[in-house]
């Protein structure tokens, strides 16, 4: 059990380095707090943005918390490879050039896996392979109006 | 072994059968808010059964047949590259309801389905599903519950 | 203490009725759980959009929430009005026309008031009377560029 | 009795002194994640006793001072309109931190302050700041925490 996660943990941290200096400055990594013993502790993120003070969570700001995430997120994935995968509004914190480096990288990795994202964010969009729209008819029923191929 | 179709029949906000292609490469979803971009996503975790009925919005499996069409029937089908189906029914009964499971259109069990999945690397907790609302429950997670993300993917 | 509350209560769900139509098409309102006895019960939305049945509140969209959400919040300030408001990113969750509909609305109120609102969507800075930039500096400081008058 | 300029000394992200004009109307405040706009929200908390270290994403009081300064003191003062001054000091000491109030200049305290405020319409629970993810709470109360707002209220 030790081993397992151990093993899990390290491959994870491993990724979420990359991920993390792709799309933010500086460098940031996953953090046990007992590194001896596992289970009697928790699991923290060190983020050091470029020269700042290394940060305590909590004081990151909105859209650099959901970036760390992400790179979380990312880093179980690459983990645990999948044919495809579906993420629903992940860019709603970003600004706009987050948003940007984010639809960069899914557009990378989707060139051998399957990426279905909901997004509202002009950045994501323009950066798809396709468009699924979606709308209302008059009846509140669901209406999908045609993929289209993009660009 | 990646989707190529999604058809909804009668699922939350899509009423009678809407057939929804998809490709390989990056497909973004858009649309009003409201207009049942997530329920696309839901009828995906549905049909796989990769999540619950509260992790689905509804307070029971009931709840996700289309309230305004008057039938007691609800059915999603999904179908890979690879020529493999899937499909999950539901249909209200008198006191509660019925679920069937079909893999490649026969009768099956959702452990069964979880396991075929599960051997194609599509598990509920490898976060091949990330819903609305996932990146602000992660980031307000105690260090403790984060710790447990590894714990089940170990 | 009846009393108060109650006059609290019906007042706030006059406003919220009156913010709530001009955001979403439809009608909704504040319900108590148990109206001879507020204290026993708590408090919901009953919101019936235009030509849908009537909602069970889980069942809505995540920009169809916070819309509900906004109005609510709206309705409590014009209950207490105050000479100035400062809101963090309200329209986050939002499509680009809901995000224009609070957008003018907020154009509208801050005729009297004073509105200062972070906001990272292009139609929400579109309707400002003006726009404060702010960046950070190489040092991670943060800058503010300046004020700028919009339009 | 608008607020008309906020100067922030040594606050979170801001090191030396930024004054900030602030007019009628409608103002948007914009720029990259991580740049300091919640921050100028959170100045305005600190300086009027809107909120607590919590609230302000702080785990203490001192943890306000800018990081990268070195110096062991951060001052926010707020300038309304009537001409009306309120000033809000933090000293870090060797146990713990000391903590000054101002109005119009004259020492004061926060009660005082908040008395102040509240004559003028701005009260705690009126909602005249929506914090980042105020929003988002409020969307998952309970029934109860929700009407629990409407008796503070009252
Ligand atoms: N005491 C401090 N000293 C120095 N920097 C600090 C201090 N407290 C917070 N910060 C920094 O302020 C930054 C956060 O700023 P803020 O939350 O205002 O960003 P924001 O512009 O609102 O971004 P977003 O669009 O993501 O919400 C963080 O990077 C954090 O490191
Ligand atoms: N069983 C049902 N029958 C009919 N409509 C339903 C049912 N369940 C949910 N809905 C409707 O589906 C709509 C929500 O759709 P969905 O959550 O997919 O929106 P969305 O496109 O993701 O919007 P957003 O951009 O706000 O997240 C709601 O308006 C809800 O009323
Ligand atoms: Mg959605
Ligand atoms: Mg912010």
């Amino acid at each position: 059990k030790f081993e397992a996660f151990m093993k899990a943990f390290r491959e994870i941290d491993s990724n979420f380095r990359k991920v993390f200096a792709r799309l933010m400055s500086g460098s940031g990594n996953l953090v046990l707090e007992n590194e001896e013993d596992p289970f009697s502790g928790g699991l923290t993120f060190a983020i050091k943005p470029q020269d700042k003070k290394i940060h305590i969570l909590s004081s990151l700001s909105g859209g650099e918390k959901s970036v760390v995430t992400l790179a979380f997120i990312f880093a179980i994935q690459q983990f645990m490879p999948a044919p495809f995968y579906a993420m629903d509004e992940i860019d709603m914190f970003l600004d706009g050039s987050n948003v940007e480096r984010v639809a960069a990288m899914i557009k990378e990795l989707a060139g051998n896996t399957q990426f279905i994202l909901v997004s509202l964010r002009k950045p994501m969009i323009d950066r798809a392979d396709r468009i699924l729209g979606v709308t209302l008819r008059p009846d509140k029923s669901t209406l999908v109006t045609g993929v289209k191929a993009n660009g | 072994m990646h989707v190529t179709e999604l058809e909804i029949n009668n699922f939350k906000s899509f009423s009678g059968v809407t057939r929804i292609p998809f490709f390989e490469g990056f497909t973004v979803i858009s649309g009003p808010n409201g207009s049942g971009k997530s329920n696309i996503i839901d009828s995906l975790l549905f049909v796989l059964s990769l999540s619950t009925s509260s992790g689905l919005r509804a307070e029971k499996l009931t709840d996700l047949i289309n309230l305004n069409s008057g039938r007691n029937l609800s059915e999603v089908k999904a179908t890979f590259s690879d020529g493999t189906t899937i499909k999950r029914r539901i249909k209200r009964a008198a006191h509660g309801y019925y679920s069937y499971y079909y893999l490649n259109e026969r009768v099956s069990t959702q452990m069964e389905i979880l396991e075929f999945l599960s051997r194609h690397g599509i598990k509920p907790e490898g976060y091949n599903v990330v819903m609305q609302g996932d990146i602000t429950r992660i980031m307000e997670m105690s260090n403790l519950e984060r710790r447990r993300i590894i714990d089940e993917i170990a």
